[in-house]
């Protein structure tokens, strides 16, 4: 059975470093998997092609007329076979940054993406806003799992609450989990340990702020792949098998007076 | 002449500290300061009116017939008679998220604002994403000035060069300045110097990470008022200077791969 999941979080929170070496702990399995990049930033799955970031969709549709577009000039293919896929963004100011996710969903579709095989489908969308575009992969038929990435900084944590928020407006029994990327400030742990438990749903990763990431950046490469021994390395694995596994929660949240008081013990 | 002033920045990055301490700046000289929260966060004002959370403009049109509204009923009467409105924002993942900022600026127009005595309207602005409503506030008549709250962190100037992108595309010749808020880290400075240096904008103002903001937040008052004989108080007060002697610039700004770069040696 095809799986689909949705891997949400703030702005820099570090979805597609989380995204792209998840997918190719995946790939590692010999699992078929396209990551498709949901951010106006379109980085997502640099990580995973060397380096390069690939053309987005908004893009290729200003450039290519109706009866030029194949499927095979959007997907990219990465690290050990993984499809790659990036939507873009529009001129900030200009319409709804989230046009290129709607744009994306609809092109791939009208190519036929539906008659690839594929083992999961994964989508790394910013998380700031839950609306217009970045609200399309939370439909019931997009995605079935939607992971959420936080930091312990209230703010994320802020964003956090929101996005599940935003994913109980649709079907609220779908949460994979929390994965916690640290910032690097000691208190992060309880924070996001609160909250977790406030909300019900289990922190299934954590991963140390480490330089190694900015390393394997520079390299083009996923963590996974530059340092395939490390326990980092490891944790990619057990969240890969995590997200196999496919336990799901409700999305319950805090209205904002719970969360600040929670958070920030605020009144 | 009334102005106008739009305060922009990613979630989280300090607009409405220090959009709460301007107006104070800005009180405490006898000018007649309107301060509109435009973030779905509606905590713009918190500082202003004795750590209270004001009803929302979103709030108050769902519950408040047509006939039975009201401009005293949204705009509350803050420090020193500063006035103040919230806009608000929808549930997550239900419409637009910057719709609180369109109804608010409906309503407000609807109600007479225009005939309120003002010196100078202050809008704190949402700018992880420049579309929809949070572009509002960057229409020509809507704002005579903008200007961009960030950090030295590369997603923080990322969001500014994309401020900095939606503003050209309503009217380039409308920026104030740079206001750098500090996170703490020693190499955040140079990083913003140099986005400024590369986009022809000063940095009119430097406030560095202190513990007394939470302080300040925890009393439910602004900086200024709280601490008025500090260095920092003093740094809002030049701000304040700078805002009313109004200087403008040109909205340049850098293509990804220029600012990924210059702020981290990329490529
Ligand atoms: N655990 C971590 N430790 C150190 N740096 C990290 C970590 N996670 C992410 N980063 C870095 O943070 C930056 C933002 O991450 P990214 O995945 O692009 O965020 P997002 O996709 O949420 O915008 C990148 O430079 C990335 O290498
Ligand atoms: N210079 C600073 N030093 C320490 N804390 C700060 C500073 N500026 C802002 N803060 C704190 O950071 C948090 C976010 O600030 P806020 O003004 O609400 O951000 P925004 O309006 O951009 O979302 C608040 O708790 C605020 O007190
Ligand atoms: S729906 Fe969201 S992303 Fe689209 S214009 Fe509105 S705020 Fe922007
Ligand atoms: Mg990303
Ligand atoms: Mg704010």
């Amino acid at each position: 059975m095809a799986r689909k999941i949705a891997i949400y979080g703030k702005g820099g929170i570090g979805k597609s470093t989380i995204s792209s070496n998840l997918t190719a702990a995946l790939s590692d399995r010999g699992i078929k998997v396209m990551q498709i990049g949901c951010d106006p930033k379109h980085d997502s799955t640099r990580a995973l092609i060397g380096g390069k970031v690939q053309q987005t969709v908004l893009n290729y549709l200003r450039n290519t007329k109706p009866d030029a577009r194949r499927l095979g000039d959007i997907v990219a293919v990465g690290y050990k076979g993984c499809l790659c896929v990036e939507a873009g963004g529009p001129e900030p100011g200009v319409g709804c940054a989230g046009r290129g996710i709607i744009s994306a969903f609809e092109l791939l579709d009208s190519l036929g993406v539906g008659t690839v095989p594929l083992d999961l489908t994964l989508y790394d969308v910013l998380g700031d806003v839950v609306c217009g575009g970045f609200a399309v992969p939370l439909r019931n038929d997009n995605a079935d799992t939607v992971y959420i990435v936080t930091s312990g900084e209230f703010m994320s944590i802020y964003a956090a609450n929101n996005i599940l928020r935003g994913t109980a407006n649709y079907n609220p029994d779908r949460i994979g989990g929390i994965i916690f990327n640290s910032r690097g400030d000691p208190e992060e742990e309880d924070r996001v340990k609160a909250f977790a438990k406030a909300v019900g749903i289990p922190i299934i990763a954590r991963f140390a702020r480490s330089n190694l990431f900015m390393a394997a950046e520079k390299e083009g490469k996923t963590f996974v792949e530059l340092y395939p021994d490390s326990a980092i390395a490891d944790s990619f694995r057990e969240l890969a098998a995590a997200v196999l596994k496919g336990q799901r929660y409700a999305a319950h949240f805090l209205t904002e007076g719970e969360l600040e008081s929670l958070i920030l013990g605020r009144k």
